[in-house]
Parts: structure tokens; C-alpha cells; sequence
């Protein structure tokens, strides 16, 4: 979804696409660190530390670091450049900096968002007696190769949109029984879990 | 001239990075 934002803002507007991409590359590469634990969720830190600091755990391979870098360098002179710089060359570095995002998403690490951000979750098989103090978040999981998806226990109270990262984080003082919802897809009766910690994953 | 040449540079490390990551 986040390429086809950018390359659909390029038709018009081909710099804001690349600052985009490069907000976008900078957001991943966050992902990236908070999903190894390289970095806390509410820690901050500079693009070109991350990338020292993911580079020193060998987490990126040595040429998607330099890649990392000399793309920063090259938007950097696009855009703080006195003179007009051509389309053609912003659409090059527009085109570059995608294939390195797509290299990005190789990185063997698993990252999760969110595919529903809440739904009702039942104590009976029919689907009746709701939880009021929980619903289910539908969880994406991926890695290069690999894609799933899980429910799980969230406060009702707790607010994602779709498309979120989160960090993998539950609380297992917090126990929940078995459960069913009805699929939001399918709109079937399905079994959510049979006793789960519940989530308390933040937004990355 | 610089920054076509480090637009170059760069393309030729991001084919080495994507040959590298697979």
C-alpha cells in the first residue's frame, strides 16, 4: 500500500513522492528495530543511528546499510539543491529508492500490523454472550516468504487503525478464556482462542 | 554532474544490496 502511495503521488508531484518514500524507508527501518529489539517502542533515535546500530547487531547486510546511506545523501541534495533538478533524475532516485524498500522488506525479521483493529469476541460457540471488557485484534504476521494472521484478547478501549505495526507485547497477567467471533471475511462462527494472554502491543 | 554521479553510485549499491538479500 505504501508503494502504490508513492508511486501514485509521483505522477503529480514526483518530490513530495520522494520525501514520502524517504519518510517511508525511515518508518521500516524503525520497524525493523523495534521488531529485533534493537530499539524500544517510545525510544527515539536519529535515521543514521538506526542504521549504525542495525548494522553493528548484523541485522542489515553491509551494502543495503550503504545503500540506506547514500540514498539519505542523495535526497539530501535534491532537495537543499539551489538549482531546479530535472524529473528524470528524481524519477531515477524515485525508482532506486523503491527497489531498496523492497530490499528493506527482506530483511528476515518478522513484523506484525494490524489487520482488524477490533472485533466482538463471544464466551459461547453461537455467538451471543459477548466480553464487554475485550474485543479481538486480528494481528498480520510477516517475514519474507510468510504471512498469517491471529486474534487476540485487546481492551475494548484500545484504539489502531488498520495497517498499524505493533510491537509483540502481551500481558500475561491478564488471562482470557475461550472465546469465538465471527469472522469479518467469511462472516463465519469461528474459534478466536481456548485461553490467551492478552495483547498490549503499542503502536511502533 | 555530482549528483547524477552519486544517483549512479547509488543505483549500483542498491543491485548489490538486492543481490545480496536473496
Amino acid at each position: 500500500a505504501a508503494i502504490d502511495k508513492i508511486v501514485d503521488l509521483s505522477a503529480t508531484e514526483p518530490l513530495a513522492a520522494l520525501l514520502k518514500l524517504s519518510q517511508t524507508l525511515e518508518k521500516e527501518l524503525k520497524v525493523l528495530a523495534v521488531s529485533t529489539a534493537v530499539l524500544r517502542s517510545n525510544q527515539r533515535s536519529s535515521p543514521r543511528q538506526l542504521i549504525r546500530l542495525m548494522a553493528s547487531k548484523n541485522i542489515l547486510p553491509p551494502h543495503t546499510v550503504e545503500s540506506l546511506d547514500q540514498f539519505r545523501d542523495v535526497r539530501n541534495k535534491i532537495i537543499h539543491e539551489s538549482v531546479e533538478i530535472s524529473h528524470s533524475t528524481i524519477f531515477k532516485v524515485l525508482d532506486i529508492g523503491l527497489q531498496l524498500l523492497k530490499t528493506l522488506r527482506q530483511v528476515p525479521v518478522e513484523v506484525i500490523t494490524v489487520n482488524h483493529p477490533g472485533i466482538p469476541i463471544y464466551k459461547d460457540e453461537d455467538c451471543v454472550e459477548e466480553y464487554e471488557e475485550v474485543k479481538g485484534i486480528i494481528l498480520y504476521y510477516t517475514s519474507p516468504g510468510t504471512e498469517m494472521t491471529k486474534i487476540w484478547p485487546v481492551r475494548k478501549n484500545v484504539d489502531f487503525q488498520k495497517g498499524d505495526y505493533v510491537t509483540k507485547d502481551w500481558d500475561c497477567n491478564y488471562q482470557w478464556g475461550q472465546a469465538w467471533y465471527i469472522d469479518p471475511v467469511t462472516d463465519k462462527k469461528k474459534i478466536a482462542w481456548t485461553g490467551v494472554c492478552e495483547f498490549v502491543g503499542v503502536r511502533v | 554532474v555530482e549528483l547524477e554521479s552519486n544517483v549512479e553510485q547509488l543505483r549500483e549499491t542498491v543491485e548489490k544490496a538486492e543481490r545480496e538479500s536473496l
